[in-house]
């Protein structure tokens, strides 16, 4: 499991 | 992209709309709280701003400039056009005990310390709280216009449906941001009381009050 930020999100 | 986040970014555009057409047709921007407003500029300048060094999508870059430009049109809209109808005496909660405790939090919470990562953090735990002084006026008021109840209902079905679209996403591609769902599980439920009063009153057709 990756944890990252999502950077497609809004 | 998933329904989830699309309908969830929809519902965010349309809940900006809702604002404005209230604001437009009563010619007032009575009930709405002017500090929830400044604080969602700082939310989406402080995220959004990375459209200058950063590309994604077309989508997405036509979103954030959105969202950045009428938020500060709203602002403006407030602050100049429509000030007359916005009483600060109403609008009283103290906006300094939610920054301070949302930097300290982007300060050990990000993905990496630097200061556009840290700005971003810190735009996720404001935004997750930014609805506070305009429930906290609705509180105090006990009701509220059918049109701004509209507005805050799409505000709080955007938050709520990117639930669903961390669950696909973490099952469909094995990612999770940690960050962004712990705020927003947060600022869902700060909407839940709202939305039980919500679908209680204003969807079976009554003005939206608060028990006393």
């Amino acid at each position: 499991m990756d944890q990252q930020r999502a950077k497609d999100e809004l | 992209m998933n329904l989830f986040r699309l309908f969830g970014d929809l519902s965010h555009l349309a809940s900006i709309f809702i604002l404005l057409h209230k604001i437009r047709t009563t010619r007032s921007c009575r009930g709405i709280s002017f500090k929830t407003q400044a604080l969602y500029v700082a939310v989406f300048v402080s995220r959004y701003l990375d459209i200058l060094w950063e590309w994604v999508s077309l989508y997405n870059f036509v979103m954030k400039v959105f969202f950045i430009a009428s938020s500060c049109f709203i602002l403006y809209l407030m602050k100049m056009k429509y000030r007359p109808t916005h009483d600060p005496s109403i609008d009283t909660f103290r906006v300094e005990f939610l920054v301070g405790p949302c930097a300290l939090l982007a300060l050990i919470f990000n993905y990496k310390f630097t200061f556009t990562e840290v700005l971003w953090s810190l735009s996720i735990f404001l935004e997750s709280l930014a609805i506070l002084p305009q429930l906290f006026m609705l509180q105090r008021t006990g009701e509220a216009e059918t049109i701004t109840t509209h507005y805050l209902a799409a505000l709080g079905a955007y938050r709520a449906l990117y639930i669903p679209n961390w669950i696909y996403r973490y099952f469909s591609e094995g990612v999770v941001d940690p960050i962004a769902v712990t705020a927003g599980l947060v600022q869902t439920a700060l909407y839940a009381d709202f939305f039980y009063v919500y679908f209680t009153t204003v969807i079976q057709g009554q003005k939206f009050e608060l028990p006393a």
